[in-house]
């Protein structure tokens, strides 16, 4: 069972951890600095047990995404990314003599776009790139670091970015609602895009568990708990509920989409 | 008494609160949108009693400040801005007939650079801008919504903050250690630079006082409690230790090397 996931943000806003808590691993990875002259993509591959299921899970980081002087080319690499895996399917599915059923499927399932917690909205470079990809792959926009806002900011700064989006015509990825077993839930989920997550490789010990937590001098902030942020939420929908889909709408519509308009060239 | 102070820094990096906090002002500001296509620079004048001291505060946002998708301009827009107070004050002093005593200062004494706390280091934006203001202003660089930065954190982060500015050769300003009646409290300051601040225009009782807070619902960050960030630090050396000796090393330093290579072209 093979699942991709490309997380897009600017340096530093705990895209790692929040994969780390999301997957229980320590992805090894090396804190990037923040003058890389332009966006390197760095994948990582493991092989992981959810729930009975073996996973062999990639997930794709954007290193160096938004931190140069001229931002416009950091979207063209995960662009440029993106295809590049339709391509390489598309090849393999070409071919006379081919085995789909035991090529490694690069293509990207989920683009996780964090969003930076200014409080006031999407950036530029966030709508321009969300644009670029929304016929490419399936965007969930997840506001990083969540423990920066407020309660009462968080439900404007959500407010503000939906209706920004849309005024943009951007299609974010809907977790979907025509199968009745999961219907209910992914509807209530839809409403709490984007999801306001907190990440964290530092447990506390809670009674006699250790909970996954962030310390700060006037509290601690835990990343499992519901009425702190939206962690929870983000997991279930990614993991338990949703992945199928994800995978089915990537080979049907995405990846349909570019070979379309490839063998139309 | 006048004092002109220059807040650079992102869109939504909690600059406008920091300075409601630090003099006590709701200063009207209507949040700016992300996605201006160019920087914007809005002053507001203040006349305000701070200890017996009455004070013509100016102070000017860079509004869109490396939130284009080019943010090459960003910085130039803050240069230009620089000098031309700078050539303001040069046209006065050359006249035939002047008044500088009633002539009205414009010249930026502080320029308050605000980091984005990603707990990684600074980014390339944040090096070039520096390095071109600090042979024209005097910079004091902030960690910005530092409530995002547990404290083992902090301590790294401040530490390579310093590291990439003496590396890039950028010389921030010293609280001056020369005058004996300030020498041990700035030596102590100087310390602790980048300050890490919060600001808040919410106020929380506690006790029989309201004190300004950011309410979370893990705790409650205390703007003016020295043990949650550096917010006292920075009100201290600013406003009541350093103000004088700011305005005269913008004068007799910053603006006469303004003035040689102005008049030497
Ligand atoms: N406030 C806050 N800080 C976080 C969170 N997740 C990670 N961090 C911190 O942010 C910094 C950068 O995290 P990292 O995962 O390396 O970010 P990346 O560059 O996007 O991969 C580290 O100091 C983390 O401890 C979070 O949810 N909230
Ligand atoms: N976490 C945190 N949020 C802050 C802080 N100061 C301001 N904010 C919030 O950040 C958002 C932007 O603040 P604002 O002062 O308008 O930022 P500006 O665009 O830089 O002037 C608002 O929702 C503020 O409530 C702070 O110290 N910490």
């Amino acid at each position: 069972f093979i699942f991709n996931i490309l997380c897009i943000g600017e340096t530093g806003l705990g895209k790692s951890t929040l994969m780390d808590s999301l997957f229980n691993t320590s992805f090894e990875s090396t804190p990037s600095p923040h003058n890389l002259p332009a966006v390197k993509l760095k994948a990582h591959t493991y092989e992981l047990q959810e729930s009975s299921v073996r996973l062999k899970l990639t997930i794709v980081d954007t290193v160096g995404y938004g931190d140069q002087v001229n931002k416009e080319d950091s979207f063209k690499s995960v662009v440029d990314y993106i295809d590049a895996q339709f391509e390489a399917y598309l090849q393999e599915e070409l071919k006379i003599k081919r085995s789909l059923h035991t090529y490694h499927d690069t293509r990207t399932h989920v683009c996780l776009y964090f969003i930076c917690p200014t409080g006031h909205g999407l950036k530029s470079i966030d709508l321009v790139c969300m644009k670029k990809l929304d016929t490419k792959c399936n965007i969930i926009p997840i506001i990083a670091k969540a423990d920066t806002i407020s309660k009462t900011e968080l439900q404007k700064f959500k407010s503000k970015i939906i209706s920004e989006l849309q005024s943009n015509g951007v299609n974010i990825y809907q977790f979907p609602i025509d199968d009745e077993s999961v219907a209910d839930v992914n509807t209530q989920m839809n409403a709490h895009v984007p999801f306001a997550v907190v990440g964290s490789t530092d447990f506390v010990r809670v009674g006699n568990k250790m909970m996954r937590s962030r310390q700060y001098p006037w509290g601690t902030v835990q990343v499992e708990n519901e009425s702190h942020c939206d962690f929870v939420k983000l997991r279930e929908m990614l993991i338990r509920t949703n992945m199928e889909d994800m995978r089915e709408k990537t080979h049907n519509r995405h990846y349909e989409l570019y070979r379309k308009k490839r063998l139309e060239q």
